[in-house]
C-alpha cells in the first residue's frame, strides 16, 4: 500500500499542471524603465500527459488520439504536450524610448490554465 | 548602441541553446538572439530599449489609471475600463506634456483673461494605433471668492474654460489665428481639481497630418472681468513654483489608443469571466 501511495504521489506530481513563475523585472534589469508592477506571477505549464488522459488535464480530442497512437508506437509519435490553454492580460506602466509614460495592457501574459494538446 | 533588452547572462545561455540546436551555424547565433530581442521589443511596442533620464516624474494621474485598471486582479481585461470614460477598445494610454520651449514669445495674460497656447508633440503615437479617445487635463487651484464683491451676482464662483484647436496660427500678432472650439466647461473655482476636456478630434487629425498640429488654445473667462484673478488655472509655471510641484500640476494630454492586439482575445476573456 505504501508503495502504491508513493507511486501515485509521484505520478500526480509529474502530471501536466500549472507551476509558479514570478517574473521579477529587476532580475532581468528592466526595473529602470518599467514603473509598475515590479514583477508579476506569470506561471508556466509542465508535466506529463500520460495515458489515460484524465478530465482535469484539459485535453483535446486530438491529444487523446495522439496519446493512443503514442501508446501503440512511442517511437513514431510523441506524447501530447503540456501547454497553456488559457491566458490572461496584465497592465504595465512604463517609460518608452522618448521618456514618455505609457500604460498598456498586454494580452496572454499570465497562464490561467494548462492542458494536454 | 546595442538594444541589450536581454541581460548578459541570458544572452550567453541563449547562445548555448542555439548552438545545441544548430552547432554548425555558431556564427548565426548572434542573429538569432537579435531576432529574439526584436520580438521582445515588438511585444512591448518599442523600437529600442528605453533609457529613461533620472528623476523623471510619473504623472500621478497615470499611476491612478494603473491602479484603477489593476484593482480587480480576478477579472483582468485586455481593454481599459475606466469609470466615466468611453475608451472603447483602447488598450494603451500615452501621456504628453506640452513643449515649454514653444511658449516663448506667446502672449501671456490678456487683461484679466487667460488665452494660452499649448503645443504637444504627439508624433510618438505609432501609425498602426487607432485613437479611441484623447483628453486634455488642466489643474485648477481653489480661490477664495467670498471676499470678492460681485454685486447681485450669485454665480460668481463659476468660470468658463474653453479649449480650442488652433487651425491656423499667427505667432506675431495673434490676431489672425483661426481656432475651433473643441470643449467647454463651467468650473467652480471654490475647489481645487483637475478638469478634463475632450480633444479627440484634434489629436486624431494631428496623427494623420502632423504638419497641421498647431496646438491647443485654452481660454478662461471670468464671470465679471477684473473682479478676480484668473491665475487659478495652471497653464504655466509660476516663478516661485519648484520643479516637483510643477510636474504635478502642469497640463497633461492623454491619448487612448488601440494597437489591434486585444480584440481577438476578448471572447476568451469574456468566457473566463462568465465561468
Amino acid at each position: 500500500a505504501n508503495g502504491r501511495k508513493k507511486h501515485q504521489r509521484r505520478k500526480l506530481k509529474a502530471n501536466c499542471r500549472r507551476h509558479s513563475l514570478y517574473v521579477d523585472f529587476s532580475d532581468v534589469g528592466w526595473n529602470d524603465w518599467i514603473v509598475a508592477p515590479p514583477g508579476y506571477q506569470a506561471y508556466y505549464c509542465h508535466g506529463e500527459c500520460p495515458f489515460p488522459l484524465a478530465d482535469h488535464l484539459n485535453s483535446t480530442n486530438h491529444a487523446i488520439v495522439q496519446t493512443l497512437v503514442n501508446s501503440v508506437n512511442p517511437l513514431a509519435v510523441p506524447k501530447a504536450c503540456c501547454v497553456p490553454t488559457d491566458l490572461s492580460p496584465i497592465s504595465m506602466l512604463y517609460l518608452n524610448e522618448n521618456d514618455q509614460v505609457v500604460l498598456k495592457n498586454y494580452q496572454d501574459m499570465v497562464v490561467e490554465g494548462c492542458g494536454c494538446r | 548602441g546595442r538594444a541589450d533588452l536581454i541581460p548578459d547572462a541570458g544572452r550567453r545561455n541563449l547562445a548555448k541553446q542555439a548552438a545545441a540546436y544548430s552547432p554548425d551555424k555558431i556564427d548565426k547565433n548572434d542573429d538569432m538572439i537579435r531576432a529574439f530581442e526584436s520580438s521582445l521589443l515588438n511585444m512591448f511596442g518599442l523600437n529600442e530599449r528605453p533609457r529613461p533620464r533620472k528623476n523623471l516624474v510619473i504623472p500621478p494621474y497615470m499611476l491612478e489609471l494603473y491602479h484603477s485598471q489593476t484593482k480587480d486582479p480576478e477579472n483582468p481585461s485586455v481593454n481599459f475600463n475606466f469609470a466615466g470614460k468611453s475608451t472603447s477598445t483602447a488598450n494603451t494610454v500615452r501621456s504628453f506634456h506640452h513643449e515649454e520651449e514653444s511658449e516663448a514669445g506667446q502672449p501671456v495674460w490678456e487683461g484679466d483673461e487667460i488665452n494660452r497656447r499649448l503645443w504637444f508633440n504627439t508624433s510618438a503615437v505609432p501609425s498602426v494605433e487607432l485613437i479611441k479617445a484623447a483628453e486634455l487635463r488642466l489643474f485648477r487651484e481653489q480661490i477664495d471668492v467670498d471676499h470678492v464683491q460681485y454685486g447681485d451676482s450669485t454665480d460668481h464662483h463659476l468660470y468658463r474654460v474653453n479649449v480650442y484647436e488652433v487651425m491656423r496660427p499667427n505667432s506675431r500678432t495673434n490676431t489672425d489665428t483661426i481656432t475651433r472650439l473643441l470643449d467647454t466647461k463651467l468650473v467652480d473655482v471654490r475647489n481645487s481639481s483637475w478638469e478634463s476636456f475632450d480633444v479627440r478630434s484634434a489629436v486624431t487629425k494631428w496623427k494623420n497630418s502632423p504638419e497641421r498640429n498647431y496646438g491647443l488654445e485654452v481660454e478662461v473667462v471670468s464671470p465679471k472681468r477684473g473682479a478676480l484673478s484668473n491665475h487659478h488655472v495652471r497653464l504655466r509655471r509660476s516663478a516661485d513654483m519648484d520643479d516637483h510641484a510643477w510636474q504635478h500640476r502642469r497640463p497633461l494630454l492623454l491619448t487612448y489608443t488601440d494597437d489591434g492586439k486585444g480584440s481577438s482575445n476578448s471572447n476568451r476573456v469574456a468566457s473566463r469571466q462568465k465561468r
